[in-house]
């Protein structure tokens, strides 16, 4: 159940950033930053540390036009269980959900940093 | 293996364990289940504690020597007449059939909010997450503007209107006289164990008990410590009760065959027997329990499923029918027999719901108790929309927006009036007389100590 609630939970805040770049007309680093800013001052500093963490992956999918639902996927997430569907709360993307987050997965593989911060 | 292991966060871990599970103040020097810190199961959830470092002044007590000498019971009256030199809380709340507020719940009886100013991008700015620590530190409920035991003015939209402050209005003895010891995921399953939290201590008032039992929420019985804080029946003075059923929050399902693994008649009867049956071995003579039917959740998916949800505002791509289905997929939605595209299921779900309320009001009709009288109304969603209706509003502005699933803070305030009319007018024993004194107690106490 937490799995599924950190996808609803990483959905909800990719998309927010999403939008925030898109309303401020601004890179997603910039939109990350302007929503630490906006949180109290005594959570600012674990914002800062994921916007750290995931925020150049998030911007670098998010400026190839990935939506959110493929973001936290390639995150991982969000996980397709055995046998389970494929969860998204977005329309798909035109090239299909599956091949998206198979591309966007190439993209974060490279990244050393998230695969160590994934696995603690 | 975790970061209790470390020794030294070890006890630190230990109780902040007990106390989530147990759903007690997490600050409460004197240990009476009462604090003076707002969140964190604080005075948010029950009156605020007078003195936290005696555990024998705490809300909802029967006053100590009629309070002569100092309040006891945290009622804000106490001291003794110089006139007469009859201590206050004697002339003022003895035979006043005094009472309290408690309500055992679930995320509705808590008032699950999620602030939609954190999604809606074009209105977004610091101000917008100024109550992040206090939501996170309240479990994102807002009990301190819920309809059963609200005390503060809403800050969450809406205006609050609450049994509790209807009942501190009627009788000014009532004041800080509040416990509401709900939790989001409640479930008839764990009810008895909340039940159980009634933890019952000596001297109490008259107090209301209202239980919001959640039922067919397909989930482990957890098992909550005693929290709620009483008298003991032998000298406790009468709860009056509500049984609260039904609330929307009603159709957990983790399992993906949702009419399977829904509560069926039988164990609803068992659950709540079993549930009342404690009650009665431990509520004082002469309290009253009201049990509320099951709202029909249909009400969600036709009032809001084509509706966009605040993350879709800014580019009109996201709709409750998408919120659901995404929720479903991931097995975490609140109410998957409702929160649904396919109508059958609904009716199904709709079919079922109707059929536990028929348990409840047979058992408000045939079971009888020692220590209580129980009453039956049905869940008050129509009245509620009608109400607002009238106000020129429509049903969709009763849902809470952001989990399109919650009875907002208009419907929480609407169906306090509502209940207490219907309480008024069947059973007006429930709730107390009016007290003559009221006036005499503001003008001498004026606000008792504010909340």
């Amino acid at each position: 159940l937490y799995k599924g609630h950190t996808c609803v939970g990483c959905v909800l805040v990719v998309s927010v950033i999403e939008q925030l770049a898109q309303w401020h007309n601004s890179t997603v680093k910039a939109a990350m930053e302007r929503l630490c800013d906006y949180i109290p001052e005594k959570l600012q500093g674990f914002c800062y540390m994921l916007a750290e963490l995931y925020g150049p992956h998030i911007a670098e999918l998010i400026d190839r036009e990935m939506n959110a639902d493929v973001v936290c996927h390639s995150l991982r997430l969000c996980k397709q269980e055995p046998g389970q569907l494929l969860c998204h709360l977005y329309s798909p993307p035109k090239v299909g959900l599956s091949v998206a987050i198979r591309k966007a997965k190439r993209i974060t593989k490279t990244s050393k940093d998230l695969k160590s911060f994934l696995g603690f | 293996s975790s970061v209790c292991a470390f020794p030294l966060l070890a006890n630190l871990c230990e109780k902040i364990k007990y106390v989530l599970r147990n759903k007690l103040p997490f600050e409460d020097f004197d240990g009476d289940k009462f604090s003076t810190f707002p969140t964190l199961r604080g005075y948010h959830w029950r009156g605020r504690d007078c003195n936290d470092k005696n555990t024998t002044v705490y809300p909802g007590r029967r006053p100590d020597n009629w309070d002569a000498k100092s309040d006891s019971n945290c009622n804000g009256i106490w001291g003794v007449d110089p006139k007469d030199g009859i201590p206050y809380e004697e002339k003022f709340c003895k035979g006043a059939d005094s009472k309290g507020v408690v309500l055992l719940g679930d995320s509705a009886g808590a008032h699950f909010h999620i602030p939609p100013e954190w999604m809606t991008i074009t209105q977004m700015s610091a101000k917008s997450f100024v109550n992040l620590p206090m939501a996170f530190s309240d479990e994102l409920d807002w009990p301190q503007f819920s309809e059963i035991t609200g005390f503060l003015n809403s800050t969450i939209g809406g205006w609050t209107d609450s049994l509790y402050l209807r009942l501190r209005k009627r009788n000014r003895c009532n004041h800080r006289d509040l416990q509401n010891i709900s939790q989001n995921g409640g479930s008839s399953g764990n009810i008895l164990s909340l039940i159980k939290s009634i933890h019952y201590l000596a001297e109490a008032l008259l107090s209301a008990l209202i239980l919001t039992a959640v039922f067919c929420r397909f989930s482990s019985k957890t098992s909550l410590h005693h929290s709620i804080k009483r008298g003991y029946q032998a000298f406790g003075v009468p709860f009056w009760g509500f049984l609260i059923q039904g609330r929307i929050g009603i159709l957990f399902f983790r399992e993906r065959d949702t009419l399977a693994h829904m509560t069926t008649p039988k164990e609803m009867l068992s659950n709540v027997v079993q549930a009342l049956q404690y009650l009665d071995s431990h509520l004082p003579n002469g309290s009253h329990v009201i049990l509320t039917g099951l709202v029909d959740g249909r009400f969600l998916w036709d009032n809001l499923h084509d509706r966009y949800h605040p993350l879709g505002q800014l580019n009109k791509d996201v709709t409750y029918s998408q919120l659901y289905t995404f929720l479903d997929c991931l097995q975490v939605s609140p109410c998957s027999g409702w929160l649904t595209p396919n109508e059958t299921l609904r009716n199904l779900t709709s079919e079922r719901a109707l059929q536990l309320s028929n348990v409840l009001k047979e058992i408000a009709r045939s079971e009888k108790f020692a220590n209580f009288d129980i009453f039956y109304m049905d869940f008050p969603l129509r009245q509620t929309a009608e109400e607002w209706r009238k106000m020129g509003g429509e049903p969709w502005q009763l849902i809470e927006p952001v989990d399109g699933f919650h009875p907002n803070q208009i419907a929480a305030a609407l169906g306090t009036g509502i209940i207490w009319q219907r309480a008024l007018h069947e059973w007006p024993q429930v709730l107390g007389k009016a007290n003559p004194f009221n006036d005499q107690i503001e003008a001498i106490f004026k606000d008792q100590g504010g909340h």
